[in-house]
């Protein structure tokens, strides 16, 4: 299992910077190995968004921690694309620009992956194939309706 | 393998029998705070096989069952049922020849719990072996809960070793 | 002190159910002692959101934690106000009409008050009294920039 | 007793001096993700005495400081200094014939760290007790970090208690 471990490793990080790049526009991002033997050592990210300088990613702000790890989540998807995935308001830290890149990267996903997405953004239910709404009309009972935008 | 359809019945805030249609690609599921949007997502979590109810937000069991509102008794079980299509064929080949394949879960307040596979009773670790191989069983990459999406950045690099292992 | 924490209770309990009310238009909160001794014990919040059974707050939804939470921060403001507060974000995870009841009560608090906000919430924004704009034009480097809406 | 006006220079990602000045009401602070927005928050926690700089998003002292980007080098030190008018007279008595104090500190590299009340030098010990008694000094309920407004409805009965007692 250490070749494959080492094997998926290499993968999951040539696309963990192709996918940082494409929604940060820019910068870099890498895994490292914690220790020597894969077996036995941990994972550290290493990442800069554009312009800025190699940091320690406790320094990053809230909306640039979610964004670095919805590429991490995506490209972990593109090596082992998951049957379905739910993403519970994970856009809920994201500036206009940044939900619009994820936006647009879920969408080409999607193509051959199923996602169900909860959020309160107009923008990322505009670009959903299918809106399921629930309201509470009846106080704590929760029921299905249809949704317009 | 996607979700074709998830069917919720007296869990959490649904004591309407209430079915979801989740076509391919994305479905949004929006809604005002508090309605029961992440309620649908224990639901999901719950069926494929979740037997932590503190992972679910609740402290017991009778936290998943509807335990009423204002205008509404308590009910004394939780169903919900799940339907996959199969046409990658990424189940296991005990279901190869299926189509699709529906996984049923209730749990009675008495602390009781049933499993069904396409209405054949059966255990948890079936379910669990069901869905293990397809990337959905363990809890890391495929399901993001609410305020959870920075987890992986902020956890421990041996915690983020979990989903390499996974993913291999 | 166990007299002034007895009454500090007492005054912040009375308000806490108004403020509450007033964001969650209904519905009732109350904190309770979990022992006999007040020095000795800590603080329970019962509540329920209108038409809900009371229940364990920890199954309110997301967007109801945060409202409860900013119904008692607020609370204790109006026992001992602050001379300033500083709030980073605290509306990400309500819906519209929570924003705009959140939104509401804030501007009446800030008559007494000075509230320095951060938000994406372009309802937050327009409702502020002064808008401070920060860009990083330069990659990497703060600025202060002027904002119109 | 509100803040006047708060200037950074050298802190987190404020290599320039820049001075807000915030009007009584309401003042939004606006901008993309990673813009440096939540660390003016940082430097309001440090300049009015946080010592610990893990509440400060950081490891070390270093992290205070402009540590650089693409087109700048590090710089050496980082000072902030926050002005507040005291017309209701909420400052211990030490301060009551002042209309405004300035409050300022600066760190270098070296990890030395100074601290300024209207200009004269003074210990941490002084600018902790000048805002103690406000309901400024403690952090639990007048300023609230990124992620953390559900923190009192998380937070166990126990640390509840910290705010009652804040408040009292
Ligand atoms: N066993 C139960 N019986 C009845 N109602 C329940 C039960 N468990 C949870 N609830 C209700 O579900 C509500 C929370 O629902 P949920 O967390 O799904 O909201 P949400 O739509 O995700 O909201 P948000 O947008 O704020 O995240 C709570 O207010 C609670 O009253
Ligand atoms: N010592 C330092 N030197 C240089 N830059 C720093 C330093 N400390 C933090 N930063 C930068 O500040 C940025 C984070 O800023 P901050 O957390 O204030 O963003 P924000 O505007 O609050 O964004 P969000 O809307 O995502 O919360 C990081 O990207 C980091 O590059
Ligand atoms: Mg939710
Ligand atoms: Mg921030």
């Amino acid at each position: 299992t250490r070749e494959r471990l080492g094997e998926t490793f290499e993968e999951i990080n040539k696309r963990f910077d192709l996918v940082f790049q494409r929604l940060f526009n820019g910068g870099r991002a890498e895994l490292r190995l914690t220790g020597d033997d894969l077996l036995e050592s941990g994972i550290e990210i290493v990442a800069s968004p554009p312009g800025k300088r190699l940091q320690n990613i406790n320094l990053f702000s809230g909306g640039e921690k979610a964004l670095t790890a919805i590429a991490l989540i995506f490209s972990i998807f593109l090596i082992k694309p998951s049957p379905f995935s739910v993403l519970d308001e994970v856009d809920a830290p994201l500036d206009d620009v940044n939900v619009e890149r994820f936006n647009m990267f879920l969408k080409e996903l999607a193509q051959d992956n199923q996602f169900i997405v909860i959020t309160h953004n107009k923008r990322t239910m505009e670009m959903a194939d299918s809106l399921l709404g629930i309201t509470m009309e009846e106080a704590g009972v929760s029921k299905l309706v249809t949704v317009e935008l | 393998m996607n979700i074709k359809s998830l069917t919720v019945h007296g869990f959490k805030s649904f004591p309407e029998r209430t079915i979801f249609a989740f076509p391919s690609g994305i479905s949004a599921i929006v809604g005002p705070n508090g309605c029961g949007k992440s309620n649908i997502v224990d639901a999901i979590r719950w069926v494929i096989g979740e037997h932590n109810t503190r992972h679910l937000r609740g402290t017991g069991l009778e936290d998943l069952i509807f335990n009423g509102s204002e205008t509404r008794k308590p009910m004394g079980m939780a169903e919900v049922s799940i339907v996959l299509t199969n046409e990658d064929g990424r189940l296991p080949a005990l279901y190869r020849n299926f189509t699709e394949v529906e996984v049923k879960r209730c749990v009675y307040r008495s602390g009781e719990s049933e499993f069904f596979i396409n209405k054949v009773p059966a255990r948890l670790k079936d379910v669990v072996e069901l869905f293990s191989d397809t990337g959905i069983g363990r809890r890391t990459y495929s399901i993001i809960e609410q305020g959870q999406v920075g987890w992986l950045v902020t956890a421990k690099p041996e915690q983020r070793k979990a989903m390499l292992e996974e993913a291999a």
